[in-house]
């Protein structure tokens, strides 16, 4: 259970960017992702309704991802339904 | 859509909303399970050269070439990495891996916000007319984010991502989930950031209803929508061995039964399971229905399903009864044999009946479409209901538009039932939800877009909001809209503002206008820490100000709820004090001529309520006056709620604002 993986959304801040990326957010958001997760898929990347990316990743990951610097908020993947 | 646009008073009044060149040329995006392309409703006839500023693409697919959109049809993406990741691979002889509407929801929403009209519409004859949405002259773009096992948020996001970028000028999202806290609510996060960059987002407000704190999409940067009914009803009437005579509703278009009384039975007395009253997948004894019309309550699996079942096991016909929650609120269905949804009180009856003869017998008889229904509207007894549970001084939801029985197009790709084995297909179809009423709404901001390309999203929320009707034409006061599941006069936390009103609101005289500055002080008002602002925000450039004194009741919204603390009255009281007084601050905008607003507001008993100053005089377009109003209360028990109106005017324009008090 412990490896289970599931989709979280990552919000990132975007100014916490380090200078090496220069603009390219998608080569950052990768970095980090890797940086907590060999296995970790990174599913979307986002840049208009909000800066980060979705990933599959273990709960341990996920905490992981959620104390690293830069990082403002990784939520669990909801499932909506049409009303 | 067939008939609303005459409801609305926007039927052939397309001088009402002159769109004003380019700038007036509005896509509205529609996040949803789809499009089916080659519906009518999609025809680009007469529509200018695709706007330069557009993104949007049409995405290939399963079953879906790109040059399936046109200059009505502009963009068509689809979102499926996380419905995969989470749910493995889609079957792909049930769902296309493209935009194809494989379900008939997205096809359906879409173009009631923004089809173009097509004549002889109908399903099976039902509701025929001219189908249109309601800015047929509208661009629309689809985001598949919804797929056969639901919208996952990593979709959903990557669609709304997608839909901004494009250029998309109003967002159209019929689907919501749990209350969560704006900060880890996909949808709220990701119409913040539309909003910020100039993107109406009109959402449903949920099919929870009738219960009180049911509603999704509360955040108000959201404009929510609720659902109310129309003045068309289709008929049906049940007559029974006693003579009796019963209406329900009914879309059954096949051979009818014959004149001759068949036996009644009720699906409790015919079924070996202790929920056998609900007519679940096999629960029901054929023996016991061959040949009969049996009656079935709703619940638990979908009005359709029960049809199949009664159909399966060998019934003749099925009167499907509603329950007290759904109260006389009749929503047709197409079911595949003879039928008739009737209210709460008549399925009673007729069980009675039932239950009391011991040949029981009855016919049912089909009568088609009937207009000019009334009362109408009256609030859809599923319509989810405030109080809003996430922010209780936010009134919600913001409006109602038409959700019930509404004709739209349909996929060719499901029957009207949607049930696998309904073959039929159908080019149009009927069906009920605030996933309706969003739509109207969409279309009806893409309206005003049109003719006020300088409208932020809140100044159009609000032009449809102070402008609704909250009572019946001509009938002042006393005589507010119904609400289905009560049968009784609704409240703002049914209708919110009230009912929509296009022709009114494209000229509203003043607007309450609200940009992310506020909002994100709204944010601070709840404590948010600057992670979370920055979280819903999308920038840590956002904070709040050490020291502020922020408040909610500070958000320039157009309608008022005053929540008190019972406790915290009683112990001020306790210790002196006369009652409680809650301030409200707003700031309303001239979007019309020069003008003087004289201001009434009145409220429930026992709340005094005061207005500073009482009279606003505007001498040109975008001039900005705010006022304060004070409402007064000694404590009350918990659970108490009332209401008042707070109404600005010049003589010409009606500016008005529900208020809702809660004691909690």
């Amino acid at each position: 259970a412990a490896e289970e993986r599931a989709t979280y959304i990552v919000h990132m801040a975007k100014s916490a960017m380090p200078a090496e990326y220069g603009d390219d957010h998608g080569e950052w958001y990768g970095a980090s992702l890797r940086s907590v997760s060999g296995a970790g898929k990174m599913l979307y990347a986002y840049d208009t309704v909000l800066h980060g990316f979705s990933a599959r990743l273990t709960a341990r990951e996920a905490r992981d991802m959620a104390a690293m610097d830069g990082v403002l908020a990784v939520n669990p993947e909801a499932r909506y339904e049409l009303h | 859509t067939t008939r609303t646009p005459e409801f609305l008073g926007i039927a052939g009044n397309d001088g009402l909303f002159p769109q004003s060149g380019t700038a007036g040329d509005v896509v509205v995006g529609v996040l949803d399970t789809g499009v089916w392309p080659e519906s009518r409703s999609y025809d680009d006839a007469g529509l200018g050269e695709v706007p330069s500023w557009w993104k949007g693409e049409c995405m290939a697919g399963t079953g879906f070439n790109s040059s399936a959109c046109n200059r009505k049809l502009v963009g068509a993406r689809f979102f499926n990495r996380g419905y995969e990741a989470a749910m493995g691979p889609m079957d792909t002889t049930r769902e296309s891996r493209s935009p194809r509407d494989d379900d008939g929801h997205g096809t359906h929403t879409s173009s009631t916000a923004a089809g173009a009209a097509v004549s002889g519409a109908s399903l099976l004859g039902f509701a025929s007319g001219t189908a249109r949405g309601m800015a047929p002259r509208a661009r629309v773009a689809v985001y598949k984010v919804c797929w056969l096992g639901g919208c996952f948020s990593s979709d959903i996001l990557a669609g709304m991502d997608a839909a901004v970028a494009d250029g998309c000028g109003v967002l159209s999202l019929s689907l919501g989930g749990g209350a969560a806290d704006y900060a880890r609510d996909s949808v709220a996060i990701g119409a913040f950031a539309a909003m910020e960059q100039n993107v109406l987002v009109s959402c449903s407000a949920g099919n929870a209803g009738p219960g009180t704190s049911t509603l999704s999409n509360v955040a108000p940067w959201i404009t929510t929508v609720g659902a109310g009914t129309l003045d068309r009803d289709f008929p049906a009437y049940v007559s029974l061995g006693n003579g009796k005579n019963y209406t329900g509703v009914s879309l059954y278009a096949g051979k009818a039964l014959p004149s001759t009384p068949l036996p009644i039975v009720y699906a409790a007395n015919a079924s070996n399971s202790t929920a056998g009253n609900l007519c679940m997948p096999g629960t029901l004894t054929p023996e016991k229905v061959a040949g009969k019309i049996v009656v079935c309550d709703r619940g638990v699996s979908a009005r359709v399903q029960k049809g199949f079942v009664v159909r399966d096991a060998g019934g003749a016909g099925m009167v499907l009864s509603n329950t007290a929650t759904n109260g006389e609120e009749l929503v047709a269905d197409a079911h595949l044999l003879p039928a008739a949804g009737v209210g709460a009180k008549e399925g009673a009856a007729i069980k009675a009946y039932v239950a009391s003869d011991p040949s029981p017998t009855a016919t049912i008889v089909v009568a088609g479409t009937q207009v000019d229904v009334r009362p109408s509207p009256v609030v859809a007894a599923f319509s989810s209901r405030g109080p809003n549970m996430l922010t209780p001084e936010i009134l919600k939801p913001d409006i109602i538009a038409p959700g019930v029985n509404i004709l739209a197009a349909w996929t060719g790709k499901a029957g009207p039932t949607g049930i696998a084995a309904d073959t039929r297909r159908v080019a149009f179809n009927i069906i009920s939800g605030t996933s309706m009423s969003c739509p109207h709404v969409s279309g009806l901001a893409a309206l005003l877009r049109s003719a006020h390309p300088e409208w932020s999203p809140a100044a159009v929320r609000s032009a449809l909001m102070t402008t609704a009707y909250s009572t019946y034409a001509g009938a002042g006061d006393a005589n507010p809209l119904l609400d289905a599941a009560t049968g009784a006069p609704a409240t703002p936390f049914d209708y919110g503002a009230g009912h929509v009103d296009p022709a009114s609101a494209v000229d509203p005289g003043l607007v309450y206008d609200l940009g992310t500055a506020d909002y994100v002080d709204f944010l601070c008002a709840l404590n948010y820490t600057s992670t979370m602002i920055a979280a819903v925000a999308r920038s840590k450039s956002y904070g709040c100000t050490e020291g502020k004194a922020y408040s909610v009741y500070n958000l320039n919204y157009p309608s008022f709820a005053v929540a008190y603390s019972t406790a915290s009255s009683q112990a001020a009281e306790s210790s002196g004090a006369a009652a409680t007084t809650v301030t409200h601050r707003r700031t309303l905008t001239n979007v019309g001529a020069a003008g003087t607003y004289k201001v009434s507001a009145a409220a429930m008993p026992g709340v005094a309520v005061a207005v500073e100053p009482t009279e606003l005089a505007f001498t040109s377009a975008g001039e900005k006056k705010s006022y304060t109003v004070s409402f007064t209360a000694k404590s009350q028990p918990s659970g108490t709620a009332g209401f008042g109106r707070l109404v600005w005017s010049d003589g010409k324009h009606s500016v008005a604002s529900p208020i809702a008090f809660t004691w909690t």
